[in-house]
C-alpha cells in the first residue's frame, strides 16, 4: 500500500536493489530547463530525507551549468532532479539552466548550443520540452536533427517527454487531426510516455496513463529501426483511429514510457503529492539508464549512446509490456476523445513498456 | 531575398503582451546556424556507433572530431561573414563546431540585415523578449549558407505550453 510514487515505490515497481546504485568514476546524468525555473538544493536535501532512506544517495547537484535565478523553487525542476537522483542514485547530476537571459535568446537553443561547445558534459540527458511540430519550421526542426545526431556521435543519450496530451489534436476547418509533438517526434532521441498503477495505491502492473504522449511525426520518415515494430502494431488486432488521423509513415513515438502519476515531489520545502507527467517519467527512465550506463563503465564498456537502435532490437525483453487503456485524441465524433491504445509489444502511448532494471541491465551488458 | 523559415507559424502567445517596438539603437543577440558538412556521414555513423550488430558500435567521436566531420565549410565560412561585416557586425562568437555565429548587433542594423523583420517587445510577468512580429529574409548570397537565424521568431514556451508537471488531483478520462 502506498500514497503515491516515492523514490521506494519506483525503486520496487523497477525492481531496483539498494545496492543498485552508481559507482563508476566518469558516470554523469543531466537535466535542463527552460523555462524561468529554479531548483532549491534545500529542496533536494528535503526529499531525499524524507523519501529516500532505503538506499545510498547524493542529497546535492554537482553542478549547475548556466545561472539560477533567485524567488520560488519551480516544480518542474525540483521534479527532474529529484527524480533522476533516485533512480540514478549516487550519480553525480548536473543541471542545466537556460531561461533566456538575452532578449532574443531561444533558450532550447541555448541549450543546444552549450552542448556543441561543452567538450566533457554528461552521458544521460533529460529534458522535458516539446512545441507542436505543426508550428516550427522544417529548416528548424531539420537543424535541430542535426544537433541530436552530433550528440548521439558523442555517445551522449537523449531523452525527450512525449507529452502530457495524448496524441493531441489539431483542429481543422474540415475535419480534425493528431498533433505530434517535437523534439518528441525526431527520430534521433529516445522519446518517454507515461502510465499508471493499475491500482493506484498499490504497486501493481501498469496500465496506459491517458495523457501519455504519442503518435507519429509528420514531418520525420519512419527509421528503420522501427519499422517491424511500428508495422506489427498497425497490422495488430486493436482498432485503429481512422488513417486520416495519423501519417503511419511517420516517425512513431514514444519508445519506452515509466510512471507518470500522482508522485510527490518537495519544492519549497514542502512536500506535495499528486504531481503527474510525462516530466516524471522521463528522469526516472533518465536514471535507470544512468545506472546501465554505470555497469557498462565497470566493465569497460563504453556508454549507451543514442539507445533506439539497440532499444529496438530487444523487442521488449528488459521491459514490462503495457498492454491496457488508451490516451487522449481529439474530442470529436469519430474518435470520441481517443487517440491510440496500448498493445502487445510496442505501441505509441507506452513504446516498448517500462524497465525492469535487472533484466534491462542483462540486455544491455553483453 | 529568401525567406529561411517561411513555414515557421507566426504568432504571440497569448500570455505575451506586447510592450511596442523596440527602439532602433538597443541591442539584439541573434544565433545563425551555419549550414554544416558531411550531414550525411553523420547520419551513417551515428547509425553504425548505435547499431549492436556493428564492429563500430559505441565507438564514440570527441566533440573535436564531431567538429572536424560537420565543420561548415570555408565558402560558408566566408560567405556569412562577408555579409555579417557588410553590415558593420563584428561582435560575433563561435562554438567549437563552428556551425552556430551569434552575433550582438543593434535593432536598426538586425532590421537591415533581415529584411522584413520587425523587432518588439513582449512581457510576460518579470520576463521580456524581443521578436520580429514578421517574417524575415536574408540575401539570397548566403541563403543556402544558413539553416536559419535563431532568436527572431520563436517565444520561450510558457508553463502551460511546455510539457509540464502540474498540481492536483488529474481530470478524468472522457471528461
Amino acid at each position: 500500500f502506498h500514497l503515491g510514487v516515492t523514490p521506494a515505490t519506483l525503486r520496487t515497481r523497477y525492481n531496483l536493489t539498494a545496492a543498485d546504485i552508481g559507482s563508476a568514476a566518469n558516470n554523469s546524468q543531466a537535466v535542463a530547463q527552460f523555462l524561468e525555473q529554479y531548483y532549491h538544493p534545500a529542496d533536494l536535501a528535503e526529499f531525499m530525507s524524507l523519501f529516500a532512506r532505503g538506499f545510498k544517495h547524493l542529497t546535492e547537484v554537482e553542478r549547475v551549468v548556466g545561472k539560477q535565478g533567485g524567488g520560488k523553487a519551480g516544480l518542474e525542476a525540483s521534479l527532474d532532479v529529484e527524480y533522476i537522483m533516485s533512480t540514478g542514485a549516487n550519480i553525480p547530476t548536473w543541471v542545466f539552466t537556460n531561461p533566456g537571459r538575452h532578449e532574443t535568446q531561444e533558450p532550447f537553443l541555448q541549450w543546444m548550443l552549450l552542448l556543441s561547445n561543452m567538450s566533457a558534459v554528461p552521458w544521460v540527458h533529460t529534458i522535458s520540452y516539446g512545441d507542436d511540430e505543426d508550428s516550427l519550421s522544417a529548416a528548424y526542426m531539420n537543424r535541430i536533427n542535426n544537433e541530436f545526431m552530433k550528440a548521439g556521435l558523442r555517445g551522449i543519450t537523449l531523452l525527450f517527454a512525449s507529452g502530457d496530451s495524448g496524441a493531441g489534436c489539431r483542429h481543422l476547418t474540415k475535419e480534425n487531426v493528431f498533433r505530434p509533438s517535437f523534439p518528441a517526434s525526431s527520430p534521433y532521441v529516445t522519446t518517454v510516455g507515461g502510465t499508471s498503477f493499475k491500482n493506484p495505491f498499490k504497486v501493481t502492473y501498469e496500465v496506459t496513463d491517458y495523457i501519455s504522449g504519442g503518435g507519429f511525426s509528420n514531418v520525420f520518415t519512419m527509421p528503420d529501426y522501427q519499422v517491424s515494430a511500428v508495422s506489427a502494431f498497425l497490422k495488430g488486432a486493436q482498432p485503429l483511429p481512422p488513417e486520416s488521423y495519423f501519417n503511419r509513415t511517420g516517425r512513431a513515438y514514444p519508445d519506452m514510457a515509466a510512471l507518470s502519476d500522482n508522485y510527490w515531489v518537495v519544492t519549497n520545502l514542502v512536500p506535495i503529492p499528486w504531481v503527474s507527467g510525462t516530466s516524471a517519467s522521463t528522469p526516472v527512465v533518465g536514471g535507470i539508464l544512468s545506472l546501465i550506463n554505470d555497469q557498462r563503465f565497470l566493465k569497460g564498456l563504453p556508454a549507451l549512446g543514442f539507445l533506439n537502435p539497440r532499444l529496438y532490437k530487444l523487442k521488449g525483453a528488459g521491459l514490462f509490456d503495457v498492454t491496457e487503456g488508451c490516451h487522449l485524441g481529439c474530442l470529436d465524433e469519430k474518435v470520441e476523445g481517443n487517440g491510440f491504445c496500448a498493445a502487445s509489444s510496442w505501441d505509441p502511448v507506452t513504446g516498448w513498456g517500462t524497465p525492469n532494471y535487472p533484466v534491462l541491465l542483462d540486455a544491455f551488458m553483453d | 531575398g529568401e525567406q529561411l523559415e517561411r513555414d515557421q507559424v507566426l504568432f504571440v502567445p497569448e500570455d505575451w503582451v506586447h510592450e511596442g517596438r523596440v527602439s532602433p539603437h538597443e541591442e539584439v543577440q541573434l544565433t545563425f546556424a551555419l549550414m554544416q558538412q558531411n550531414v550525411d556521414r553523420l547520419e551513417k555513423l551515428l547509425q553504425l556507433v548505435s547499431d549492436p550488430d556493428s564492429r563500430h558500435y559505441g565507438k564514440f567521436f570527441s566533440l573535436e572530431e564531431v567538429a572536424s566531420l560537420v565543420r561548415p565549410s570555408q565558402l560558408t565560412e566566408k560567405a556569412v561573414w562577408t555579409w555579417l561585416q557588410g553590415h558593420g557586425i563584428e561582435n560575433c562568437s563561435s562554438v567549437i563546431t563552428r556551425d552556430f555565429l551569434l552575433c550582438t548587433m543593434s535593432v536598426q542594423v538586425a532590421e537591415r540585415l533581415l529584411p522584413g523583420s520587425q523587432f518588439h517587445r513582449y512581457r510576460r510577468g518579470d520576463q521580456t523578449v524581443m521578436r520580429s512580429s514578421s517574417q524575415y529574409s536574408v540575401h539570397k548570397d548566403v541563403a543556402e549558407h544558413l539553416h536559419f537565424v535563431g532568436g527572431v521568431l520563436r517565444f520561450p514556451l510558457s508553463g502551460k505550453e511546455n510539457i509540464k508537471a502540474w498540481a492536483g488531483p488529474k481530470r478524468p478520462t472522457k471528461a
